[in-house]
C-alpha cells in the first residue's frame, strides 16, 4: 500500500507538471494565435 | 558472559507517519523514529492511522483523477489551438501571396491595356471605325471592304409601273441579288444587292418600296464603284425610262447611322427644262436644239404611222361623240 501510495504521489506529480506545462503551451498559442489574428485584421 | 552485547533485542518498529500530511508534500523528510519507550502506544496507533491512509489514498486518487481529466481537457483545447492558429496561419500566408501576384500583375495588366489601347487607336486610325477585332487577315480586310462603304451613301426613287412587283432598279450598273427580308416599317420586302461588274467592287444596294407609294422603289447605296461607269443607256431604258438624275430631295427617310454624306435623287418627278443642276449629260441632252430635234422626230414618226393616225382619229371621233351622248 505504501508503494501504491508513492506511486499515485509520483502520477500526481507528473501528471501536475504536464498539467502546468499544457497550461503555459496554451496560453502561449492563444498569444501567438491573437496576434495573428491581428496581422490579418 | 554477557551475550547482550551480541545480540540486539530492539524491535526497531517504524511507522512513517508523514502520509497524513499534505499530498503534495511527499518530499519532505520522515520525521526522527520515537524513542523505545513509547513502542507501545505506538503499537496501538498503528491501526488507527492504517485506516486514515486508506482515505488518503481516495482522495490522492482522487485528485490524480481530477487533474487527468484537467490534463486531457488542456490537451484538447491545445489541440483545438493548433488547428485553429494553422488555419489562421494559412489564410495569413494566402493573403500574404495574393498581395506580392497583385502587385506583380498590375504592371502587367498595364502593359496590356496600353497595348489594347494601342492595338484599339490602330484599328481606328487605319479603318476609321471602332470595330476590335485585331487579326491580321481582318485587319487587312476591313479598309478595303469598309472604308468605301462608309464614304458615301446616296438614295435614288425611282417610279415604276403599277404591275411591276420586282424590285430591280436599273441604273446601268450589274448587280447581283444576295439576300431580301422584311423590315418591320414597310410591308414590302427590302432586297440587298451588290455590284457585280466588278469582283472587287464593294458597292451594295438596298432596294425597297416606299411606303406612301408602292410605285416607287427606293434604293439605297452604298459605297463607290471602283471600275468605271457602264454604259448608262440602261438607265434611261426600259420600265425606268422615266428615270432622271435631278437633285430633288426623296420623301423618304434617309438612312441616319451612315457617316459619309448622304445623296438622294429622286427620279419619280417628271423632268423640267431647267433642272439641269447636278448632271453634265442630261444637261447636254435638255438643251433647246435637242429637245426640239427630238420633238420634231418625234412628231414625224407618229404622223407616218398610218395605225397612230387611226387610232388617233377614232379616240377623238369617241371623245367628240361621247360628249354629245352626255
Amino acid at each position: 500500500k505504501q508503494e501504491n501510495t508513492s506511486a499515485l504521489v509520483e502520477e500526481l506529480n507528473r501528471v501536475s507538471a504536464e498539467n502546468k506545462k499544457l497550461t503555459e503551451m496554451l496560453t502561449m498559442m492563444c498569444e501567438n494565435y491573437n496576434s495573428l489574428r491581428n496581422q490579418l485584421a | 558472559m554477557d551475550y547482550s552485547s551480541y545480540v540486539d533485542t530492539s524491535l526497531d518498529l517504524n511507522c512513517k507517519p508523514n502520509y497524513s500530511r499534505d499530498l503534495y508534500d511527499a518530499a519532505l523528510p520522515p520525521p526522527p523514529p520515537p524513542p523505545k519507550k513509547e513502542l507501545e502506544s505506538k503499537f496501538i496507533d498503528f491501526g488507527m492511522k492504517l485506516g486514515a491512509k486508506q482515505e488518503n489514498t481516495s482522495a490522492l486518487v482522487e485528485e490524480l483523477n481530477r487533474v487527468s481529466a484537467e490534463n486531457k481537457k488542456l490537451t484538447e483545447m491545445l489541440t483545438m489551438m493548433c488547428e485553429n492558429y494553422n488555419s489562421l496561419r494559412n489564410q495569413l500566408a494566402e493573403y500574404m501571396n495574393k498581395n506580392p501576384v497583385e502587385k506583380e500583375l498590375s504592371p502587367s495588366k498595364k502593359r496590356k491595356s496600353e497595348s489594347s489601347n494601342n492595338n484599339s487607336n490602330n484599328i481606328i486610325t487605319t479603318n476609321g471605325n471602332s470595330e476590335s477585332s485585331s487579326t491580321d487577315e481582318e485587319s487587312c480586310k476591313k479598309p478595303r471592304e469598309e472604308e468605301p462603304i462608309k464614304a458615301k451613301v446616296w438614295k435614288t426613287c425611282v417610279r415604276t409601273e403599277a404591275t411591276d412587283t420586282s424590285l430591280i432598279v436599273k441604273d446601268g450598273y450589274q448587280w447581283r441579288k444576295y439576300g431580301q427580308k422584311v423590315t418591320r416599317d414597310n410591308p414590302s420586302p427590302r432586297a440587298y444587292f451588290k455590284c457585280s461588274f466588278a469582283p472587287s467592287c464593294p458597292v451594295k444596294k438596298k432596294v425597297q418600296r416606299s411606303v406612301d407609294d408602292q410605285s416607287i422603289l427606293v434604293a439605297t447605296y452604298e459605297g463607290e464603284h471602283n471600275h468605271p461607269q457602264p454604259s448608262q443607256m440602261e438607265a434611261t431604258s426600259g420600265q425606268n425610262r422615266g428615270m432622271a438624275l435631278s437633285s430633288v430631295p426623296c420623301s423618304t427617310n434617309s438612312i441616319s447611322s451612315s457617316v459619309g454624306p448622304n445623296i438622294t435623287l429622286d427620279f419619280t418627278k417628271p423632268k423640267s427644262g431647267n433642272d439641269n443642276t447636278k448632271s453634265a449629260k442630261p444637261a447636254r441632252t435638255e438643251s433647246p436644239d435637242v429637245r426640239k430635234f427630238l420633238v420634231d422626230q418625234m412628231a414625224s414618226s407618229l404622223t407616218k404611222d398610218p395605225n397612230f393616225t387611226a387610232a388617233l382619229a377614232a379616240a377623238i371621233s369617241g371623245r367628240i361623240y361621247q360628249q354629245k351622248s352626255s
